[in-house]
């Protein structure tokens, strides 16, 4: 074959045309356009010597290892096969012309001369996704795994969502390794569901939440992923992580329960193998905000301040104490108690106890002593005691017009402090008192 | 003490015993300062050594005994103003207090004396007073606490008294006399700094005087620092203790 060199169109004709051409003659000429075109080819001109089944000279036309045609005659002659107005377009970007010619050119003895012809031909897009369209038996390897695309020239492949072209150009593969849901609620399903998943996915859906909430997760039917019935999950499964905790893996055709899983971050890992038919699996996840337990009071000395019906994250609440109590904390005296609802739903504190204020020991009074006017040995919020001074020897100090009984009288109070109504926290003096011996001089002798 | 008795346990029991220059009296006020004579402490007439320590014992009426009971150790020492120790013959502000260095626990041998508020008749002819002390009695000292039950005497009696003593000792208004040449009842040496005590109306004890001076002893008067005079500087200096 002759090629002609490579152009997007061009002419073939004929040797000799438009003089008619030389007998004994078998020329093969081949069009070639780029790649990614095919050729198609119109006759302008078309005088040969005419026969039965064009048997002395004819025009083949041949491309993708197929004859188009055999034509020999010109438009109008009983004999002959003309080309007339028909196109012919090849599949790939190459055409053969063969022209033949026998050894003479009569008629009833009678010299005849033929023209030959003039053809016209073009490269034309190939819509090479066509064949993809067709049906799967007449094309068992498609040009592109999931979606063809057509250009003047070629054409390039694509991936349905969720899925990564690969470099080949031509295969897909899923990436789901970084799925990330942040709505309050939606769904999350397993590729093609509820057709059948891919094979080899490695699949992470994350769905994180704001603080203070919890994702419940609700499996809808059909459910269904690769199982064996005697190993647990040995082809393909489904598991689930709340807050980095394993809290479930799943295979079979079982529908999960509805999970509540108390976090706000949850991560499913979705894993299968080369192989499998079944459908896979979808949920719906909502999500809730978190309450802490009501708070409760573990004396009857403690009080909650402002107590609300319920509490959730951030919220918090403030514990005192009755008066004469105080907030202990193990061994811990409290100035202030206030716990805070956390993410987790509990309080980042444990209730405080309420503790009776202990004034201690009275201090020792110089020169005097103490008694309790309340429970002996009792130092608690409201004993009493009643300071003396050693007398004769000592009285005790007063204001004018209080009495020592009145002066001498200390009461724990509310702030753990012994205190006389009128001298606060001071306690009594007991002062010497003079003059008074015990035994004076007596004279009896007179 | 001279023409006196021995005093029993608890009859007067401010009474205490010095010692820097000899034996000497003074009185317990409050529970932290003795009462005493200026002149126990920077004698007239001899050398003073300002470093010798002052003892003092208290709560009782032996001397071997209280000196069992422990010295009670001195803070610190107040002499009148007034008081001239280059004076051999003016007794004037013949007045000291002792600052104990720890309170003492009063007990029924251990208590202190009053101090005078007003004049009443304390000072007038003839008012009866006690003097304790462990002084000399009879030309011998004692070891056991006595006393002596003395009158107030007048004023001029004593001026005259003195007169015929040839004596230029200084009598003033912040002193006064006691005792009856006759009767041969008197303080004596070694009881100076001890109190001159009378029995108030309501029972109390008061110190009205210092024993001070006199010339021998049970031959005439004796001379007592007038301690209503100084009551407001012995309460400026215990600070109303």
């Amino acid at each position: 074959a002759t090629p002609l060199s490579q152009e997007l169109f061009g002419e073939v004709t004929s040797p000799l045309y438009p003089k008619p051409y030389p007998n004994n003659l078998e020329t093969t000429t081949m069009i070639t356009v780029p790649t990614g075109y095919r050729v198609k080819l119109v006759f302008w001109q078309f005088d040969l010597e005419p026969s039965e089944g064009c048997f002395y000279d004819y025009v083949k036309i041949s491309a993708d290892k197929k004859t188009l045609g055999r034509f020999c005659g010109q438009l109008g002659s009983p004999l002959g096969n003309p080309p007339g107005k028909r196109e012919f377009v090849s599949e790939g970007n190459k055409m053969l012309l063969t022209f033949h010619t026998d050894f003479s050119n009569e008629e009833n003895g009678t010299v005849m001369f033929y023209k030959g012809f003039l053809a016209y031909y073009q490269a034309v897009d190939l819509d090479e996704c066509a064949s993809q369209r067709n049906t799967v038996e007449e094309n068992p390897q498609p040009l592109c795994q999931h979606l063809c695309h057509n250009y003047v020239g070629g054409y390039f492949c694509s991936c349905r969502p969720g899925y990564e072209l690969q470099k080949d150009g031509y295969s897909c593969q899923v990436e789901c390794s970084r799925e990330l849901y942040t709505e309050p609620s939606g769904y999350v399903s397993s590729l093609e569901y509820p057709q059948p998943y891919p094979p080899d996915l490695r699949c992470n859906y994350s769905i994180r939440v704001e603080r203070g909430h919890t994702i419940h997760l609700k499996f809808l039917e059909p459910f269904e992923i690769d199982d064996h019935q005697q190993v647990h999950c040995p082809y393909d499964q489904l598991q689930i992580y709340a807050n980095g905790r394993n809290i479930g893996e799943f295979c079979g055709k079982q529908r999960p329960t509805d999970l509540d899983t108390s976090s706000n971050s949850v991560d499913l890992l979705f894993f299968t193998d080369e192989s499998g038919d079944s459908r896979g699996w979808k949920l719906h996840y909502t999500t809730s905000i978190i309450k802490c337990p009501q708070p409760k009071t573990l004396d009857e000395f403690t009080i909650i301040q402002n107590l609300q019906s319920q509490y959730q994250f951030r919220d918090y609440f403030i514990t005192t104490c009755k008066q004469g109590y105080q907030l202990v904390e193990g061994d811990q005296v409290l100035l202030s108690f206030t716990a805070v609802c956390q993410d987790d739903g509990t309080w980042h504190r444990a209730m405080p106890r309420c503790k009776i204020k202990d004034c201690g020991q009275p201090r020792s009074l110089r020169n005097g002593g103490f008694n309790y006017t309340t429970t002996k040995g009792v130092t608690t919020y409201q004993a009493r005691i009643q300071y003396y001074c050693n007398e004769p020897y000592y009285k005790m100090k007063t204001r004018d017009g209080s009495s020592e009984a009145e002066q001498g009288t200390y009461t724990c109070t509310a702030q753990g402090i012994w205190k006389n109504e009128q001298e606060g926290e001071k306690i009594p003096r007991c002062l010497p008192v003079c003059g008074k011996p015990v035994h004076p001089v007596v004279e009896k002798q007179r | 003490i001279i023409g006196g008795k021995a005093a029993k346990e608890g009859n007067f029991p401010w009474q205490a015993l010095s010692n820097k220059y000899g034996r000497g009296g003074g009185a317990l006020l409050g529970d932290r300062w003795i009462l005493t004579a200026a002149h126990t402490l920077y004698p007239k007439e001899q050398d003073s050594h300002t470093n010798s320590s002052i003892d003092v014992f208290l709560g009782g009426i032996i001397v071997e005994e209280i000196e069992k009971l422990g010295n009670h150790p001195v803070r610190r020492v107040s002499i009148h103003p007034s008081y001239r120790k280059d004076e051999a013959h003016n007794f004037e502000g013949d007045i000291a207090l002792l600052e104990l260095e720890h309170s003492v626990t009063l007990g029924p041998n251990l208590l202190p004396i009053c101090l005078p508020e007003n004049e009443t008749t304390f000072y007038e002819k003839g008012h009866m007073g006690y003097v304790s002390g462990f002084g000399i009695t009879e030309n011998k000292l004692t070891d056991h606490l006595r006393y002596v039950r003395l009158p107030v005497a007048e004023r001029t009696a004593c001026e005259r008294w003195l007169q015929g003593q040839n004596s230029n000792n200084v009598f003033s208004e912040n002193m006064f006399c006691a005792g009856d040449p006759k009767a041969k009842h008197d303080s004596c040496q070694g009881d100076s700094g001890g109190v001159f005590a009378v029995r108030g109306a309501d029972g109390r004890w008061v110190a009205t005087g210092i024993v001070s001076w006199g010339i021998g002893c049970g031959q005439g008067y004796g001379f007592y620092t007038k301690l209503l005079n100084y009551v407001d500087w012995i309460k400026k200096e215990m600070e109303e203790e």
